[in-house]
């Protein structure tokens, strides 16, 4: 999967990819003190393509707001969610508006779901419908936050870490390996990285086609703009 | 994170006490040099940049500099021998490019190097260019931006047309009152000097203080008489160019098909700029022309079946038709969720399906109705017969509805098109393939151009329409003797614009001037045209007797200049043996003409360290997806092409490809 940071004050974005072993589950937000988890796990393709390129794609996230006793489960297939003590199904297929007291959702049949969470974060996940024979790929999911501003200062994780905005400077653009995509360097967390300049798709409004973001590409894993390594956001399981 | 201090600057201790422009313009063949001398005044080595910028029609022919009295120079090498080089200054951590796109028109060249405490440094940049006559005139833009006020500032241009210049028309975005009257401008029938070199007193923006009012572009229009409708033939060294403009000649009808892209993309002030253009452009139809409007984005909806003669009444319907042009992208998705509490559950499924479709973009259907429409209506005998057709395709976006395969589509428009009509296409913004759209222009007899977002946007769409909408003559043909003349540049143009010039270059073989008949044929408005004459070798010393022998070899070097665009340009065209050849013959050109051109770099060899090795820098030039690509990287971009999905705050995201 690839994950964007996009910084419209500097009208710039950060973009990287992890890749995994499928089956992996990797933490995305953690605020211990608001009590939030978004964990995530990734799937591979049917297949290995004939391009040999293995892609992983989140195919599942639990959500947790143990504060106000919130819990979902979102997979390419349903959508589960406690609320108000109670366990509410839906499927993709399903429009729907659903306000409860501490979270609401909004359902666009085969398309997305937006999640309220009173007082904490906003967010949305789409979902990527495959047709159901391709050879190789398979539904997958994307994960947007819309809005954070109210978690806390420790707020982590693979997406929570960037919350609270990051420094980086760039400089030194050069010719790249392809010539559409210069590199360059970044100067980010006490450390040098070599950059390159390329874009990754926002599906929000489309979600077929996707919108190019032109972002800062940071390799291997966006080591060097996360804290630690990808390894070190590899969870036990999704709750 | 590593220091981010800016280094040094050079405001205090390094002067540039000198910067000269020398412009020399030979039959439109512009040869610039500029000069720059700069001086450290401090007791330690110093960083002392030179930066240019020239037009990105111009090719770079030598850089030099000359250091405590030892010259670097620049050497042009083939692309793939200059990036050994280059390869080996980056792994060792240096910035290696030296050119960079600067805006619409021009590029940026820029060189640093240490100087050694009190020396000089005098940085010697060449360019030249073959001036392009569009609406009228040919153009000299130089760009100056000195940071502070030059003791010694000088741009002077001579410009020799043995033809004799009309009218020359000085000027520049920075001029004031007090800088206005400082131009000298002298004109004597073939030849015009024109010079400006204020004072360090009058380039200050105050008395006593640093700024400086020097600060932008320094425009020469000129034109020059047109006597004959053969055009005018000059032969020297061996080497001959006709300029072939005839004066006086009515224009051709046209029919011409506007296929207008309405996706999402194009909301706000894109369509707006779109329909104040073309509400200007019909305004400005010919009652004997006749048009046709198609609009675009998954569906195509055509005003008319057929195409409409552009009668009054027939325009101002038109008009009142493209006033109802809207962008149909929608609020779909997040942006619908005020509209949902509107909606029925079935209504805004539906809703929110047909908004992905409606941001979708079907360039394929969409061109091939309008060339049925022009090919339909030809069967019908509905249009002129003396008239020439068109189709201008306005998108900002890729083909992702119907056919998306760009050279699918370029197959399927070159094959209904047939050679029967021209397409232009105008990609507007940076989310454009312009490559697409250059290539697709130039297999159907066209051209493209990019037209860059901003509140100016509408203008530049009128000025193309401007510059192709008056065909005076389709399928010229310029004939020169077989024995006579080898190495010819292009000699069939399939229209010849209103305020253009068609520019033929060739060898004259043995210098065999008896029998140098050339002929021009086209065809016109109400009939073919048809010249011939001869042409004779011009004596420039004849026509010169005061000046210096300073024309050199310029009409072997314009013929070069020429030859190298077109190649270029054929380098994406045909089979691959086509295109493989326009190349080696390209390459082997720049080379010998020593032009840097999108084949070659030059290599630049400076001293980096009084201790450490010279190394070497590579001086690009850009093609114009280069520039594209940096204007999309491009941090100082104001006008990003995203700008619709610019969030009101930071967004996080994960998601696959």
């Amino acid at each position: 999967p690839h994950f964007i940071i996009e910084l419209p004050e500097r009208d710039d974005a950060l973009c990287f990819n992890i890749n995994g072993i499928p089956g992996t589950i990797f933490s995305l937000v953690r605020d211990p003190e608001q009590g939030i988890l978004v964990n995530g796990q990734i799937i591979g393709d049917k297949k290995i393509a004939p391009d040999g390129k293995i892609k992983s794609y989140f195919w599942r996230f639990g959500i947790i707001h143990q504060t106000l006793g919130v819990r979902l489960e979102v997979s390419t297939q349903d959508i589960s969610v406690l609320q108000d003590g109670k366990w509410v199904k839906l499927l993709w297929s399903d429009t729907a508006s659903v306000k409860g007291l501490n979270v609401d959702l909004l359902l666009t049949k085969d398309c997305s779901l937006t999640v309220t969470l009173k007082d904490s974060v906003k967010f949305v996940v789409l979902l990527h419908k495959v047709w159901v024979n391709h050879p190789y790929h398979r539904d997958y999911l994307g994960f947007y936050t819309l809005d954070s501003h109210l978690l806390s200062p420790s707020v982590h994780g693979l997406l929570g870490q960037f919350y609270h905005g990051i420094e980086y400077e760039v400089s030194g653009l050069r010719p790249g390996e392809v010539p559409e995509k210069p590199d360059a360097t970044m100067y980010v967390k006490g450390q040098e990285l070599n950059v390159t300049r390329g874009w990754q798709r926002d599906f929000r409004r489309d979600v077929k086609n996707g919108e190019n973001v032109p972002c800062w590409f940071i390799h291997n894993n966006g080591t060097g703009l996360i804290d630690g390594d990808a390894t070190d956001y590899v969870v036990s399981g999704l709750f | 994170a590593k220091s981010l201090q800016k280094r040094s600057t050079n405001e205090a201790t390094v002067e540039v006490y000198s910067m000269k422009v020398d412009c020399t313009v030979t039959s439109r063949f512009a040869h610039t040099v500029i000069t720059s001398k700069a001086l450290n005044k401090a007791n330690f080595s110093k960083e002392v940049f030179f930066e240019m910028e020239l037009p990105k029609t111009a090719f770079i022919t030598n850089f030099s500099m000359e250091i405590d009295g030892q010259m670097y120079v620049g050497e042009v090498k083939g692309k793939e021998k200059a990036k050994k080089q280059y390869e080996k200054a980056v792994s060792s951590g240096q910035t290696a490019g030296l050119v960079k796109a600067s805006g619409r028109k021009m590029e940026k060249f820029s060189v640093s190097v240490n100087i050694a405490a009190e020396s000089n440094v005098t940085f010697i940049m060449t360019y030249e260019e073959l001036l392009q006559r569009k609406l009228g005139q040919y153009e000299i833009l130089t760009r100056v931006k000195p940071k502070q006020p030059v003791q010694e500032f000088q741009i002077v241009t001579n410009i020799y047309e043995p033809q004799g210049i009309s009218y020359v028309d000085a000027n520049a975005t920075f001029f004031s009152n007090e800088l206005l009257p400082l131009v000298e401008k002298r004109v004597t029938g073939n030849k015009a000097h024109i010079s400006f070199s204020p004072t360090m007193e009058q380039q200050r923006k105050c008395p006593g203080c640093d700024g400086t009012l020097i600060d932008g572009d320094f425009i020469i229009k000129y034109d020059v008489n047109r006597a004959t409708s053969l055009g005018d033939i000059q032969i020297v060294n061996g080497y001959f160019v006709h300029f072939f403009a005839p004066p006086d000649l009515p224009a051709v009808p046209k029919n011409v098909v506007f296929v207008i892209d309405r996706s999402g993309s194009m909301r706000g002030r894109k369509i707006e700029q779109t329909r104040e253009a073309l509400l200007a452009i019909l305004k400005d139809l010919s009652e004997e022309d006749y048009f046709a409007l198609i609009q675009f984005d998954s569906s195509i909806d055509s005003w008319r079946t057929s195409l409409t003669k552009a009668t009054k009444e027939n325009v101002d319907a038109g008009m009142d038709y493209v006033r109802m042009i809207q962008d149909r992208g929608c609020k779909c998705h997040l942006n619908s969720l005020n509209d949902r509490n509107t909606l029925s559950t079935i209504d805004y499924t539906v809703y929110n399906v047909l908004c992905v479709f409606l941001l979708a973009t079907n360039i394929n259907d969409a061109v091939l109705k309008g060339v049925n429409m022009l090919v339909k209506d030809r069967e019908e005998k509905k249009l002129p017969e003396r008239s020439v057709d068109m189709i201008i395709l306005l998108t900002d976006g890729m083909p992702n509805s119907g056919e998306i395969r760009l050279p699918k589509i370029q197959e399927n428009i070159h094959s209904a098109i047939g050679g029967k009509m021209s397409l232009f296409c105008l990609g507007f913004g940076n989310d454009v393939d312009y490559s697409f759209l250059d290539g697709m222009s130039k297999q159907n007899k066209g051209v493209a151009r990019r037209i860059f977002e901003g509140s100016d946007a509408a203008v530049q769409l009128q000025g193309f329409y401007e510059e192709v909408a008056s065909t005076l003559l389709s399928e010229v043909d310029l004939r020169y003797p077989d024995n006579a003349v080898d190495s010819l540049t292009t000699n069939h143009y399939s229209q010849f614009f209103k305020g253009s010039e068609i520019v033929v270059a060739g060898r004259v073989m043995n210098n065999d001037l008896d029998n140098f008949m050339v002929e021009v044929f086209g065809q016109g408005l109400e009939e073919d045209f048809k010249v011939q004459g001869q042409a004779t070798a011009v004596d420039w010393d004849e026509i010169y007797p005061n000046e210096e022998y300073i024309f050199g070899d310029f009409t072997e070097r314009l013929w070069a200049y020429l030859n190298i665009q077109q190649l270029l340009e054929n380098s994406k065209k045909g089979t691959e043996d086509e295109k493989a050849n326009a190349t080696a013959k390209a390459l082997e050109m720049s080379l010998h003409y020593s032009f840097v051109t999108p084949l070659t770099s030059m290599v630049v060899v400076k001293p980096e360290t009084e201790d450490g090795p010279d190394s070497p820098f590579i001086a690009d030039k850009l093609t114009e997806d280069q520039r594209q690509q940096a204007e999309r990287v491009s941090h100082q971009y104001t006008a990003p092409s995203y700008s619709y999905r610019q969030p009101a705050q930071p967004t996080y995201f994960v998601d696959g490809d």
